[in-house]
């Protein structure tokens, strides 16, 4: 464990807390993508399946049943609590994200490390993950409200993938034999998908304009 | 074994 994990493991969690404490405190999911939240879950589910049958530390254990509890209570408020439900933007989120689901999958069957059930999922996990925030940002073009929620949301998951870098760069130095090309690939495409947003953000915050 | 060491990370 370095300080980049640790730093980045406390900003993701961070993120989706305060995503599921806005949305429980003012019953309010405006601007949020469901099919974001969706696909964040089927990240966790598919990634954490290991959760039962390796243990790596008390600590891995904790944040995987925090990640996976965050991302379907975020889901189950936007999809079944009616006052949060009325406030979602069906007509706005209309992302086709279950062909982001299929192309991952395809893709895992494809290139991954090692061809087990695990392995491939694990895989598939990684590859959905760096896309999971398309319909997000896609959502976020259409309504142009860039308000404190999503904002801060997307802001911290961008700091998270950046975090994740450094300490990938890290480890590369100080770990013999610490290699992993899927994970480096998939983590600079997502990286560089919150670098477009940061840079239309800055600029709308700059300008002090809407976002286009 | 190798499953746990290469997927440490969350």
């Amino acid at each position: 464990m370095n300080i980049f994990r640790l730093a980045g493991d406390m900003t993701h969690m961070f993120s989706v807390l305060v995503l599921l404490l806005k949305i429980h405190t003012i019953k309010s999911c405006a601007g949020v993508s469901v099919k974001t939240q969706e696909l964040y879950a089927i990240v966790f589910a598919t990634r954490y399946l290991d959760i039962f049958t390796s243990f790596v530390s008390i600590y891995n254990t904790f944040m995987k049943l925090v990640f996976l509890g965050s991302s379907f209570s975020i889901v189950w408020y936007m999809r079944y609590h009616k006052a949060v439900h009325r406030t979602y933007d069906r007509e706005q989120d209309t992302f086709r994200h279950w062909f982001l689901v299929l192309s991952c999958l395809l893709l895992a069957l494809l290139i991954h490390e090692k061809f087990t059930f695990l392995e491939v999922l694990w895989t598939f996990s990684l590859y959905l993950e760096a896309v999971a925030i398309l319909p997000q940002l896609v959502l976020l073009q259409r309504t142009r409200n860039i308000d404190n929620l999503t904002g801060q949301y997307i802001f911290l998951l961008g700091g998270y993938r950046g975090l994740y870098i450094l300490n990938w760069i890290y480890r590369y130095f100080t770990e013999p034999h610490f290699v992993h090309w899927i994970t480096w690939i998939t983590g600079l495409v997502q990286t560089l998908l919150y670098a477009d947003f940061f840079y239309y953000y800055f600029l709308s915050w700059k300008n002090n304009k809407k976002l286009n | 074994k190798e499953f746990d060491a290469a997927h440490d990370e969350l």
